[in-house]
């Protein structure tokens, strides 16, 4: 069912 | 000062249900064009994204910009003492140490007022880009929960695909497997039914279910909610309120080993 991956992936600190 | 009243006390009882049991503390950022909160949840899978525009308030009054650093339990414990059908006044000093609050009933005179204590909260802030998404899917918000959770008691993900034939939600689990597909559908005397799938490319995405269940706490809030997708990047599940007002969820998917 593959991996959780994480939010900070796609979304980038302002 | 800030200085925001909203006619209804339900609106931000519902945004607060919504989003409690995914984040504890947070900020409210306030500044003249309303009050926003951005917040990840502990295991930085989840984001929820709320704009409370200044048109919502009548009046909205906000000086200065302000971070209102709530802790949610908190927030609940106090908002419990207001009717859904309270106004609420939201006040705070330029550099506050609580959050005032005051529920009035419009039908009799009684007034009630708390004093919330606040805390420094360093939030991490991202910067959510904008997307042109291959996948806009907008539904009655009871369904997508339905969904939601009649595919949690199977699995505990779902694969949600996206073709010109429609949407399907699907999920395999230890006891057998399920699906749900939806087709664009238009009710003429109760448009809150509608159906409506827009899509420019095939989009194939698995989430866990546990996180898109508790979204669906969002319910209250819309008759419908839009969910957007476009592969490899997370989910979007919008809550629309008036006044361009929204409760924003955005969800990273489950990808390939």
């Amino acid at each position: 069912e593959g991996t959780q991956s994480n939010i900070t992936r796609y979304f980038e600190g302002a | 000062m800030l200085e925001a009243k909203l006619d209804q006390a339900s609106i931000l009882k519902k945004v607060v249900d919504a989003i409690k049991d995914l984040v504890q503390d947070c900020n409210f950022d306030c500044n003249d064009s309303g009050i926003a909160l951005q917040a990840m949840d502990n295991s930085h899978v989840a984001l929820v994204s709320m704009a409370l525009k200044a048109e919502s308030f009548q009046p909205y009054r906000c000086d200065r910009n302000i971070a209102l650093g709530l802790n949610l339990t908190s927030l609940t414990k106090v908002l419990r003492a207001a009717q859904n059908e309270d106004m609420l006044t939201l006040r705070a000093e330029d550099a506050p140490d609580s959050l005032n609050l005051v529920f009035e009933s419009k039908a009799d005179d009684r007034i009630s007022e708390y004093d919330l204590k606040l805390m420094d909260i360093d939030q991490e802030h991202l910067g959510i880009p904008e997307t042109e998404y291959a996948a806009t899917i907008t539904l009655p918000s009871s369904e997508f929960r339905r969904i939601c959770t009649d595919l949690m008691a199977l699995s505990e993900s779902v694969t949600i695909d996206a073709s010109k034939d429609g949407v399907k939600f699907s999920c395999t689990g230890d006891i057998g497997n399920g699906a749900v597909t939806l087709r664009s559908h238009t009710n003429v005397d109760k448009p809150e039914l509608n159906v409506d799938i827009e899509l420019s490319e095939p989009v194939s995405l698995t989430f866990s279910l546990k996180y898109l269940v508790n979204f669906c706490k969002a319910s209250a809030l819309s008759h419908q909610v839009k969910i957007c997708l476009s592969n490899e990047v997370p989910l979007l599940v919008e809550y629309a309120l008036e006044n361009q007002s929204h409760l924003r969820f955005y969800l990273a998917p489950k990808i390939g080993d």
